[in-house]
This record gives C-alpha cells, sequence and structure tokens, in this order.
C-alpha cells in the first residue's frame, strides 16, 4: 500500500515560484489500477519520483507498505527500487551505447538473478512489449523512439516488481502499439500488482480502477474508472 | 516543395534486416500539411530525418525547391537546417545544462540575428507555446516531460523556417496543451509554410491536408484529411 500525506515539493528554495507539489495526500491499495493526468509542468512527474523513491518531499510523510520512507538510508531505499519497484521513465534513461539486451538485464544483476536465467528473462521481456531478436542486439541508440519506449518497459518489469509506476509509457506509440502494452499492465494487475500510470490520453485512462487529476501540483479530483 | 523518389534507407548493411525505408515517394507542395502514421519502427523518424538533411538516404533521391540535395556540401546542407527548416526532434536534444532561453537563442546565432532582437523573439515563441518567464531561466534538465518538449517546439520555429518537421510534438502534452500548440502550426500553414508532423493520435492527423501512412519502411496509404 502508498500513502502520501500533505506532500510538498518545492525544488527551489529561493524563488517565488509555486511548489512543484502543493500539499498532496492519496493512498493506493494493493493491486489497484491508478491512472494520473493532468496538464503539462502540473507535477505528475515529480509526485511520482517520490513514490518511485527517487526523490524526497520538502515536507509531507511517504509511507510504503507500512515503512515510513523518509527514515530510511540510501542503500535501503536502493533496495526498495531495486526489488519492489519497477520505474518507466518520461525520458526513458536507457544506457545508449549498450545493447537493448543488455539494458533489460541490469537491473537482474543487483537482485543476483542466476546468470543462465538473466538472458532468458530478459528476452521473454522484451517479446512481452513486442520487440523480437532483430532489435535484441542493437545498441540502444540505435531504435526508434518507441522501440526505446518498450526496452524501458521491459526493463522496469524484468525483475517482477510489486510496484509498476510509468511515466506517460505509450506517449511514444502507435495506438496498437499502445494496446499490448496496456494488455500488459492489465495482465501484471490481475497478478496482484499495484500500476500507477502518469498519461495524457483518456483511452489509456479508461484501463484505470481509478483517475487521479493534477493541477498546479494538487489533487483536484479522484474519478472510478475513466477521466471523463 | 519536398519531393523523394524511391528513397531507400539501409542503417546496417551487413545484417539481414530488412531497410528501415525499403522505397518511399513522396511529394509535398509548399503550404501544405502532411501528418504522417504508422506504427512504431516503421520508418517514419527516418523519413523525417532525410527530408530534414539530417541524414541521407542509401539509395533514391530528395529534391528540395529543385535542388538535388544529393549534390550539397555539409556547408550547404547546414545552411539549408538553419535557415529554411524548423526541425522538432522526438527526443527535443536540447542543451540540458543551459537555460531555456539560451536555447531557443541559439538559432539566430548562426541566421545573424541583431542581438538585441533576440531576446525578444525568443520570448514571443516561447509564450507562442505556453511557456511563461517562470520557466526562462530554468536550465533545460530541470523541466517537466512536457515543457521540454515545448522548448524543443519554440526553438525550432524562432527562426521563421520555411518548412516546420516535427516529430510527435505532442507526445508529453495533455490535450488542452496540445491544442495550442496544433493551433500554432495551422497559423504557420496559413502563413504558407510547409508543416509536416509525425504523430500516433487521431485527433491530431485531423488537422492536416493529408495523412501519410507508413508501414514497414514502405508508404501503404494517402489519405486526405484526416487518417480514418
Ligand atoms: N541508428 C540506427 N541504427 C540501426 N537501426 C536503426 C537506427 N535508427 C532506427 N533504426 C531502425 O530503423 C527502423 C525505423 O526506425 P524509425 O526511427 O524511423 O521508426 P519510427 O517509425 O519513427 O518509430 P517510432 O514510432 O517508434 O518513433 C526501426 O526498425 C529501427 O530499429
Ligand atoms: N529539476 C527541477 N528543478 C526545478 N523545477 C523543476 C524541476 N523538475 C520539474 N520542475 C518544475 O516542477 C513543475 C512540475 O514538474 P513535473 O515534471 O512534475 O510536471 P508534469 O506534470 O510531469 O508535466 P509533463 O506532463 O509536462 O511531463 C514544473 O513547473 C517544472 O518546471
Ligand atoms: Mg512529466
Ligand atoms: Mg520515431
Amino acid at each position: 500500500i502508498l500513502q502520501v500525506r500533505d506532500l510538498v515539493k518545492i525544488y527551489r528554495a529561493a524563488g517565488d515560484e509555486p511548489p512543484a507539489l502543493g500539499g498532496v495526500s492519496l493512498s493506493i491499495e494493493p493491486g489497484e489500477f491508478i491512472a494520473i493526468m493532468g496538464p503539462s509542468g502540473s507535477g505528475k512527474s515529480t509526485l511520482m519520483n517520490i513514490l518511485g523513491c527517487l526523490d524526497k518531499p520538502t515536507y509531507g510523510t511517504y509511507v510504503l507498505d507500512g515503512v515510513d520512507v523518509s527514515r530510511l538510508d540510501d542503500d535501503q531505499l536502493a533496495e526498495i527500487r531495486a526489488t519492489r519497484i519497477g520505474f518507466v521513465f518520461q525520458s526513458f534513461n536507457l544506457l545508449p551505447r549498450s545493447t537493448v539486451i543488455r539494458n533489460v538485464i541490469l537491473p537482474m544483476i543487483y537482485t543476483k538473478v542466476p546468470v543462465r536465467e538473466r538472458e532468458e528473462r530478459a528476452q521473454e521481456a522484451l517479446l512481452a512489449v513486442g520487440l523480437d531478436e532483430n532489435t535484441w542486439y542493437h545498441k540502444s541508440n540505435e531504435l526508434s523512439g518507441g522501440q526505446m519506449q518498450r526496452v524501458a518497459i521491459a526493463r522496469a518489469l524484468v525483475n517482477d516488481p510489486a510496484i509498476v509506476l510509468a511515466d506517460e509509457p505509450t506517449g511514444n506509440l502507435d495506438t496498437k502499439t499502445g494496446e499490448i502494452i496496456l494488455d500488459t499492465f492489465r495482465k501484471l494487475k490481475e497478478q496482484g500488482r499495484t500500476i500507477v500510470l502518469i498519461t495524457h490520453e483518456l483511452s489509456v485512462a479508461d484501463h484505470a480502477d481509478r483517475t487521479v487529476h493534477v493541477r498546479d501540483g494538487l489533487i483536484v479530483d479522484v474519478l472510478a474508472g475513466d477521466a471523463a
């Protein structure tokens, strides 16, 4: 279960800009599929980075499975990120000069997956996002934008995380390829995993149990089912 | 007028992968607004990179305003890119540690716009994509994904190019912000500029005069108006 209370994030203490998050509270149950929508610059990625233990709030609390995340040291946070959370970044964050398969194998080194299993699990994850052997040995910067996006998704799923956080995972994908990805997420939810997706497309939010609407660093609405 | 004939692009001569473009022909009139759609990996960005003089085909020809682009040397190509073409990259390609305003000013240094005019034109371009003074002095890596995308768009438009090539320009934008961008493109077309957009969203292709459908490195359909 993911619980944030009165979360505030201020990137620049000195300026007179409004905070990126101005006091956000949200509770996400295990097995829930949540969509987050809102205007560009409204704070969605900032919220997701805190949920993913990649960033700390300026004020407020984040309790993850009963543990106050602010009490954890860097090693403990790295452990959580590696074993319990799969994160798909808005700008992918692949290693550009490593191969596709190498990029997907990397998280399994941290979790000490047996070497002979790694290649196989990486290939399965890649096939699940529609990337076949033709792409596996490309460097990740020798791909189309949507192929890079799908490598980032495969990499996020390869350690079977309990929580999947995906920031605009279909932003660079045609509708048909996007459906393959959403299907994958739906199957993961049916296995009891928690899925949180940031999207600007209503057709994607339609797949969620609830849609959280963000505007100017605040949650302005939470609707069951799709966002309309 | 942009004319490609029998364009072939093979990235790796050695492999037995299909070509990224397998023989593409297309003619785009001045003042036309073209949408390009197709599955992830089908060759859209590859085609756009050739139209933008950023890449050369393996076979085939590209004639731009009566000039065979393959006859031009690197300086002449740089001249065309700087003065006649505005290019919005699928992955933005901003200078991460330079400010937003610096990123937008850069193209005007090449075209020797008077120094006192540059700041003003950069600010106008940023306001046109919905980015106000709050963002102008951020480093470009201190922005949301959609804000970075809009800086890339502003930068592409600041030299008043005759041809605008935009690769998924609304991929990271909520619907409302995306409409601001499409409005900007429509106004440019009304001024007689040529607009070519890659998009995976039908609602975006709806704004175009024609939609070109790409699949497996080939043009499979060209439809007037929207892509449906
Ligand atoms: N630098 C490269 N080296 C080798 N192959 C490449 C390179 N860039 C792209 N490709 C391959 O060329 C094909 C077409 O890529 P392209 O980027 O044009 O696709 P696209 O239609 O823009 O896809 P998307 O919608 O995912 O952005 C893909 O199969 C891709 O893997
Ligand atoms: N590193 C940073 N330093 C300063 N300000 C930042 C930084 N990253 C983001 N911001 C600002 O925080 C606000 C929220 O950013 P965030 O990335 O969370 O937006 P978003 O909702 O994900 O937007 P988008 O839909 O465009 O991706 C924006 O105004 C942005 O400019
Ligand atoms: Mg974002
Ligand atoms: Mg592309």
